[in-house]
């Protein structure tokens, strides 16, 4: 399976906001 | 404990385990979790990804998990 350009844009940016989500839920814990 | 479920462990662990560069889908996920229920599966999916433990890739049907690389 080959992603596109475009597919592996969009994967990087959606594992950037996740990312932003757990380093928010974990600042809430501390 | 990491504060997951053991339903929520299951299906974090197979996704953390795909090497594929989509991710693994939704159907995989059921294929492999066969005592499972598909809403348990996708309700798990929206809470890890609630949570940054994945994300979605190609479409909202596949997904990697923010730990693997």
């Amino acid at each position: 399976y080959q992603l596109t350009a475009e597919q592996q844009r969009k994967i990087e940016e959606n594992r950037r906001k996740a990312l932003e989500r757990r380093a928010e839920r974990l600042g809430q814990t501390v | 404990n990491n504060g997951l479920s053991a339903n929520q462990n299951q299906v974090l662990s197979l996704i953390r385990g795909c090497p594929d560069p989509q991710g693994i889908s939704i159907q995989d996920l059921k294929q492999r979790l066969s005592g499972i229920s598909l809403s348990v599966i996708k309700q798990a999916v929206e809470f890890l990804s609630n949570e940054g433990h994945i994300f979605s890739t190609i479409d909202e049907d596949h997904y990697k998990s923010t730990d693997n690389d």
